[in-house]
């Protein structure tokens, strides 16, 4: 798992 | 699930209501050109991702829809049915908005990184601008039903964000701290135009600020 989150949402 | 895909859903119809009532009427009278190149500013610091992370199909057609629909509004504002009139009373200082947001981004991010610095911005930028379109209701003291619907459908989406998260939080246990605090300072933003749209605008009345 990244140290960032995901970006995953508009 | 079912409330981020509503939430998708406002957000692509408000959209489309305000392409439809430009289009249709010929005219962007009571539509604030401040707010829309705030979006414009929203959707391209925080889509731009696009280019280097990808997510799903879906995910890239719509941030390709919002970032090109945006800037084709700004165009129709601006050149096609320009309104001096409107332009007049659109006068809310959008430079706090930037800066104020801007310096937010550097303070409130996952990663001082250019990436991360522009995704928060655009979080933060996102919750207050709508702020230029309810002052210049709030100046002309009332709107054109296609105008609230618009502003409805888009503040909906973000308020339909908040149970997502609570659902996310629960069954994936993620957690997106920023955009949960800044969906529900946008939300707030909006909670005093859904409490008049709720009762004059669904009750059949004129939309009229008392």
């Amino acid at each position: 798992k990244s140290d960032t989150l995901d970006h995953d949402e508009l | 699930n079912i409330f981020r895909a509503a939430g998708d859903l406002s957000h692509l119809i408000s959209i489309l209501i305000l392409l439809n009532t430009i289009q249709k009427s010929r005219s962007i009278a009571g539509i604030s050109l401040k707010t829309q190149i705030l979006y414009v500013l929203v959707f391209l610091t925080r889509y731009l991702d696009l280019t280097y992370r990808y997510v799903s199909i879906y995910n890239t057609l719509m941030k390709l829809f919002f970032i090109s629909s945006s800037i084709y509004i700004v165009y129709l504002m601006i050149y096609k049915f320009k309104n001096t009139e409107t332009e007049q009373i659109d006068t809310f200082p959008i430079e706090y908005l930037i800066g104020g947001s801007f310096i937010l981004s550097l303070i409130f991010n996952y990663k001082f990184q250019f990436g991360e610095i522009l995704w928060s911005f655009s979080l933060w930028l996102e919750s207050v601008a709508i702020l230029p379109q309810l002052f210049m209701l709030q100046r002309t003291g009332e709107a054109r039903t296609l105008t609230t619907h618009y502003i409805f459908a888009l503040g909906a989406y973000r308020t339909l964000y908040i149970p997502n998260w609570i659902f996310r939080w629960i069954s994936e246990g993620r957690v997106d701290y920023l955009a949960i605090f800044t969906g529900i300072v946008q939300t707030i933003i909006y909670s005093d135009f859904f409490y008049i749209y709720y009762h004059r605008v669904l009750k059949g009345f004129k939309f009229e600020l008392p």
